[in-house]
């Protein structure tokens, strides 16, 4: 969509609309406007495919290289926490990192239902348990999360599961009870599994805007988020704002969602998605 | 009344003394950001800021106000008119149950804000709503929406998603979803309830087989009312979804969730600016109560921060 070969200034600026709308942010996006005009006063970019291959290796760059794979600790259960805001597509990315898991046959999984608060949400993970053929704990409606979790662990160790993987309610990370209830989620597992979690990942919404720094940090002081699930990467929205999470807080994306099935989950790729922020 | 931040920025730039188009450059460039980190969406973004100047720039004869102070109270003021009016008027049907349809992008918080709609249509309005189970695809999605009707004492119409699998080779997909919502207007009828809440599946904007369905409910059901549910927290795909959302099915009003998060809300300002829809509620909460009308004066405080 650039106009011929040529290169200018204004040309420049004009790729700050792209990354603007793939949500990488004023700031974020300032600095790296301001990178390509000083490559270009400097003589180093010459022309538009230049300025194009030099923002795409920056953005890579910022995204941290090679692909994290999913944690496994050092012996079973490997403990999998995932969190997020509300309706961000927690419990279908459970189901998707599931059928990576058990797909070849090799893992054993188990669920831990722990959005004990939601309309159904035992049910929702349930009903994927089921067509995935693999095991869930569930408490009573109402019940505490954290004792789900902790029977959840207890069973994982005892019964030689590879891998325990905790759904837990949405929350906003504005509220503080919600917040203290998922540390203590992670805290009660480690009466029989110290060295748990091993992997927290939070599940954003493509889709979302600015406040998903926001989000990152406050989840972040809660629990040791090692890693993002970008989903519904499928729709329009870019989810440019994983860059500067990246950045800023050192949290890689681990996978992301193309759909709303088990098998719409792939490993990130920075170089696929740094094509897609700027197509 | 408008938080510091913008004011504060705005009036740390522009020089002390009369508005000057330079000094309104200088605000406006201030603006931008708000409105950016804000997730308001850059196209909005410009024409906002070009009917902001040419009133401002239509203020500068006004002496003895501080200019920075007059270009914040523009801004908010275009901002509440643009964002407004409050309107949460809820269209009926004149012979037959008052219909509502809920859509939107996946989580937006649709099967949650219908079991609000209905404890409001109850409570402030005295109606006697129906929810109908449509979403035959996600998982426990009916589920939901009957334990949403157990907790309010309230009906609701579902049927089971399998049902008819054999048929539904006959018929192409999409025509079930409507053929639940029609049984469901059918089932209000006879119990003699005269509103229905439709909660539809998620889906994306760009699902075209998804869309029609939407678009089958919309012709086989006629409703009087048609909400896009969108998430506050959406950031510069919420023109693309609203609008296509808006063009495909001509919506009656906007349900804006999750406003109870911090949240800036910019789409709010997006979403109106692209489809002319106001936003009638705003979800503040999880639970059933939290559903409030939209007031365009707290949005625009909150959007410019
Ligand atoms: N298109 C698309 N839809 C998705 C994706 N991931 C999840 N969804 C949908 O998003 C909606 C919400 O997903 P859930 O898994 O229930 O989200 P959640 O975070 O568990 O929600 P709460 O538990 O209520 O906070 C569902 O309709 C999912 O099918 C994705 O990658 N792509
Ligand atoms: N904090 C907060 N949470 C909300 C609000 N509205 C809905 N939610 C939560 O958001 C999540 C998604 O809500 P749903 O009602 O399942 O969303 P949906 O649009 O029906 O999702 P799909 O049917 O999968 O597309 C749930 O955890 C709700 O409790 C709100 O105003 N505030
Ligand atoms: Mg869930
Ligand atoms: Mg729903």
């Amino acid at each position: 969509r650039l106009l011929g070969g040529g290169l200018d200034e204004d040309i420049i600026d004009s790729l700050e609309e792209i990354l603007l709308r793939a949500d990488i942010g004023v700031t974020a996006t300032q600095r790296l406007i301001g990178g390509l005009k000083e490559g270009y006063r400097a003589g180093n970019l010459k022309d538009q495919a230049q300025v194009l291959e030099f923002l795409k290796t920056g953005l890579k760059e910022k995204l941290g290289g090679e692909a994290p794979k999913l944690r496994e600790a050092p012996k079973p259960p490997t403990v999998v926490i995932v969190a997020g805001v509300n309706g961000s597509g927690k419990t279908t990315s459970v189901a998707k990192l599931t059928h990576l898991l058990t797909r070849g046959g090799e893992k054993k999984v188990l669920l831990a239902a722990c959005d004990t608060f939601r309309a159904a949400a035992v049910e929702q993970l349930a009903t994927w348990a089921g067509r995935l053929g693999v095991d869930i704990v569930r408490g009573q409606t109402g019940a505490d999360p954290a004792a789900v979790a902790h029977d959840a662990c207890e069973k994982a160790l005892k019964q030689g599961y590879d891998y325990l993987v905790i759904d837990t309610a949405g929350r906003l990370h504005t509220d503080k009870n919600l917040m203290r209830e998922l540390e203590k989620i992670a805290r009660v597992g480690k009466k029989h599994i110290p060295d748990s979690p091993h992997e927290v990942l939070l599940v954003l919404d493509a889709t979302t805007g600015q406040n998903a720094v926001r989000q990152a940090k406050e989840f972040l002081e809660v629990l040791p988020v090692s890693g993002i699930i970008l989903a519904k990467l499928d729709g329009t929205a870019k989810g440019g704002i994983v860059v500067v999470i990246r950045e800023e807080l050192g949290i890689p994306v681990k996978f992301v969602g193309l759909g709303e099935q088990p098998t719409d989950m792939q490993p990130f790729d920075a170089g696929v998605f740094v094509d897609g922020l700027l197509s | 009344q408008l938080t510091d931040g913008l004011s504060g920025a705005i009036s740390r730039l522009v020089s002390r003394g009369k508005l000057t188009e330079a000094n309104i450059d200088e605000g406006l460039r201030e603006v931008r950001k708000a409105l950016l980190e804000a997730d308001v969406a850059l196209p909005v973004i410009k024409d906002f800021i070009d009917k902001v100047k040419a009133k401002a720039v239509g203020q500068l004869q006004i002496e003895g106000v501080d200019p920075g102070q007059q270009i914040v109270k523009v801004v908010n003021d275009e901002l509440v008119a643009l964002m407004g009016p409050i309107d949460t008027r809820i269209r009926e049907q004149g012979n037959g149950p008052t219909i509502i349809m809920m859509v939107g992008l996946q989580g937006a918080g649709k099967t949650t804000s219908c079991g609000k709609l209905a404890k409001y249509l109850v409570e402030k309005k005295r109606r006697k709503p129906v929810l109908v189970a449509a979403d035959l695809q996600r998982p426990a999605a009916i589920d939901q929406l009957k334990v949403l009707g157990e907790q309010l004492g309230l009906p609701v119409y579902s049927e089971d998603p399998n049902a008819s699998k054999g048929l539904t080779g006959i018929f192409k997909r999409g025509s079930r979803a409507a053929e639940v919502c029609k049984n469901g207007v059918k089932f209000a009828t006879q119990a003699g309830c005269d509103t229905v809440i439709l909660d539809t599946a998620g889906r994306l904007h760009i699902d075209d087989d998804l869309m029609k369905e939407l678009r089958d409910v919309k012709e086989r059901l006629e409703p009087q009312n048609i909400f896009l549910v969108v998430d506050a927290m959406t950031g510069q795909d919420a023109v693309k979804s609203a609008k296509e959302f808006n063009d495909q099915l001509a919506v009656d009003g906007v349900i804006l969730t999750k406003l109870d998060g911090d949240a800036r809300g910019g789409a709010a300002l997006s979403i109106k600016a692209v489809t002319g829809k106001t936003i009638k509620f705003i979800g503040t909460g999880e639970k059933l109560d939290r559903l409030e009308e939209f007031h365009p004066d707290r949005m625009a405080s909150r959007v410019l921060g």
